[in-house]
């Protein structure tokens, strides 16, 4: 089973 | 101001249909290098991004950088009113509040004028880290269309297995399960066979299902049907398509638009619970 992530967690914000 | 002259009406049609599900609305942002704009859509789960080079366009005249707040809807609607082959104007003084658009039918006997407002829109750049990535594809953007949308029949999400002999998809539902398999096609990868004169990038010789496979490493990635399936809407803008991934990585996918720039998206892979 899996869950969808977010770019939030990959990509930081300047 | 922005003064922007574009041949082709189809060319910015395409791009606001291929955006306007996935971002309402975001900053396009202006320099004298060119338009390029970047979002993510409300649930910050796929990233939206497109570039058009000044050199690309037939006149182009930006003085200073400029932040222009879109809303995708009335630029599609303000859109649907250009034909395809009509020449596209696009102008906005320095602090102005709304963004002028003049089309032009290709034999000059009928111009029309439309402005949309702007708005004031906190634009939220992700700094997307330069990455070198494990695997890259490259197909036809129509069978790409067609592998989306067939998998999508059976699953809610694909699983892309890159290795030596090829990159499988393959999903499963309550229905049943699926797979394609890509076998590395050469005809699209002679670029290093010194037949020259292509240029980069270009498709020529690529076979109407071939897709070409670099690989540093193996790839096995999880990711949203419904999230490719509305990138595939990019498809009309370019005859193919690259997907480059790695290893539990958001996965970039991009539609070269002829000389004049990309439209590229991210999308955050499905990871383990």
């Amino acid at each position: 089973k899996t869950q969808q992530s977010t770019l939030m967690s990959f990509f930081g914000t300047p | 101001m922005l003064e922007a002259r574009l041949l082709q009406a189809s060319i910015l049609k395409g791009i606001v249909e291929s955006v306007k599900d996935l971002v309402r609305e975001a900053n396009f942002d202006c320099s004298d290098s060119g338009i390029s704009f970047q979002a993510m859509d409300e649930s910050n789960v796929a990233l939206s991004s497109f570039l058009l080079r000044a050199e690309g366009f037939e006149t182009y005249r930006c003085d200073r950088n400029l932040s222009l707040g879109v809303r995708f809807s009335s630029l599609s609607k303000i859109l649907k009113c250009a034909n395809n082959d009509d020449i596209v104007v696009i102008r906005a003084e320095d602090d102005a509040d709304v963004l002028n658009f003049v089309f032009e039918s290709p034999d000059e006997s009928k111009i029309s004028e439309y402005q949309i407002k702007l708005l004031d829109i906190d634009g939220e750049h992700l700094s997307i880290p330069e990455q070198e990535f494990d695997c890259v594809i490259k197909m036809s953007s129509s069978e790409f269309s067609k592998l989306c949308r067939d998998m999508t029949l059976l699953g809610q999400t694909v699983v892309i297995d890159a290795a030596k002999e090829g990159v499988k998809f393959s999903t499963y539902g309550d229905i049943g399960a699926g797979s394609v398999l890509y076998k590395h096609s050469s005809s699209i990868d002679d670029s290093s066979s010194g037949s020259g004169g292509k240029g980069r990038g270009g498709s020529g010789g690529m076979s109407a299902r071939g897709c070409s496979i670099e690989l540093r490493e193996p790839v096995s990635l999880e990711l949203s049907l419904k999230y490719l399936n509305n990138f595939t809407k990019a498809a009309p803008l370019s005859d193919y398509v690259v997907i480059s991934a790695s290893n539990e990585i958001p996965v970039m996918v991009q539609f070269d638009v002829g000389d004049i720039g990309y439209i590229r998206y991210y999308l955050a892979p499905q990871i383990k619970d």
